[in-house]
């Protein structure tokens, strides 16, 4: 089995109605939350929030695993998936510098508020997309560039990819995705835990360096001759962390039921048994016979 | 009840049916769900129906309790109910939903699909 990834070509067209029964985000209703429909009291205090894009990775995800599970293929199972049951996916809310100067340092920032501590961490992967290089790109520069990422305030190196300078970042050329494991940054400190009441930033450095392995004193590269620049990227471009978990809660319904405060529905008490003393007379005896 | 004549074939009134896998189609647009859900939008989850009565067929996997119970009812049905026709075997389904902070998340929930029916 082959792991789901984005191609470089993706369509970014909106989902469509009949695109194997997932709802289009475009209908005009905007998404919510099972905690937000808790929330709220009645149509006159719903605001909508801003509407969710699905990533094309995750929808990848999603129709990959279906159709194992169609074939009876338990997904849990694939390389892809880490063995985790829940894929969350956390869009990148980090801007560049706008200034001309050179981009030395890029910090990648994810709310991170709603992973769950009773849930076990297998696995996150950083995702940037690698723009085919264009304007920014240097035509003076060769060789190789070593990319690293390292959380903001330790600076500690947690993965790295080389690769050419002018190295097409993809078969098409049009751009590419780069995978980066960042469990680490998550793994000893998991924030999230500390202080549940607040949101949490996960907060990632990524910077780079010519030649294969770090060497001190070299200099920074541009991160836009990369194809790394953050300007005018669309949804589907945005960088992702992508966190994988495993629940260990045999009941994952329960959590959104209580969320949706759909206890009321319990109201409802079952049609009583409509079987006669007639026909169980009939069929007792029937069995005796 | 099945009214059975000498040859043991069905007559008369509508049969009770023996405890089955019937369809059971879910639409959480319909269940108001749609709106954290983003797929899939529908599916089959299938529900078990029917009678667990004496006796019990092989293919329904009674458990010895439920043999015991469906035979304790036969003899006397005021004393003892009838052992329930439940799934015995469920499998998981994919979703793709929007959580509280407008994250989109892949998960497996386990047992939302009934494969098989039995007598419990």
């Amino acid at each position: 089995c082959q792991q789901a990834t984005i191609p470089a070509d993706a369509p970014t067209e909106p989902l469509r109605e009949s695109d194997q029964g997932m709802r289009s985000r475009q209908d005009g209703k905007a998404p919510r939350s099972p905690r937000d429909a808790a929330a709220r009291k009645g149509p006159s205090a719903w605001a909508p929030p801003p509407r969710v894009e699905p990533h094309e990775y995750m929808l990848s995800l999603y129709r990959t695993y279906s159709i194992a599970e169609k074939l009876g293929i338990n997904a849990t199972f694939f390389q892809s998936s880490k063995a985790a049951n829940t894929i969350t996916s956390f869009v990148d809310r980090g801007r560049d510098d706008l200034s001309p100067s050179a981009l030395r340092r890029q910090k990648y920032l994810f709310d991170v508020s709603t992973l769950s501590d009773k849930e076990e961490l297998v696995g996150a992967e950083l995702r940037l997309f690698r723009k085919a290089p264009g304007d920014h790109s240097s035509k003076a520069q060769t060789g190789l560039a070593h990319v690293q990422v390292s959380p903001c305030l330790s600076g500690r190196l947690l993965d790295s990819r080389t690769w050419g300078l002018h190295e097409a970042a993809s078969a098409q050329a049009g751009g590419g995705w780069v995978v980066f494991d960042v469990w680490q940054a998550l793994q000893p400190h998991q924030p999230w835990k500390k202080q549940p009441q607040q949101p949490q930033q996960l907060c990632l450095e990524v910077r780079a360096v010519a030649g294969t392995r770090t060497q001190a004193q070299q200099p920074l590269l541009d991160l836009r001759d990369l194809g790394l620049g953050r300007g005018a990227r669309a949804q589907q471009e945005k960088a992702l962390l992508v966190v994988f978990t495993k629940s260990r809660r045999k009941n994952l319904f329960s959590e959104l039921r209580q969320e949706r405060g759909a206890q009321q529905q319990g109201a409802h008490a079952p049609p009583q048994e409509s079987t006669a003393a007639a026909q169980l007379r009939l069929q007792s005896r029937r069995m005796r016979r | 009840t099945a009214y059975h004549n000498r040859h043991g074939k069905r007559h008369g009134k509508k049969a009770r049916l023996r405890c089955s896998k019937k369809a059971l189609h879910v639409n959480f647009k319909e269940l108001g769900w749609d709106d954290w859900i983003i797929a899939p939008l529908e599916y089959e989850a299938y529900h078990c129906e029917g009678v667990c009565d004496f006796p019990l067929r092989s293919h329904l996997e009674p458990t010895n309790h439920a043999i015991i119970q469906t035979l304790m009812n036969s003899m006397d049905p005021g004393s003892t109910p009838p052992s329930c026709c439940v799934p015995t075997k469920l499998t998981p389904i994919s979703i793709l939903y929007t959580d509280a902070g407008n994250n989109v998340v892949y998960k497996q929930y386990e047992d939302m699909v009934v494969e098989s029916c039995g007598c419990r």
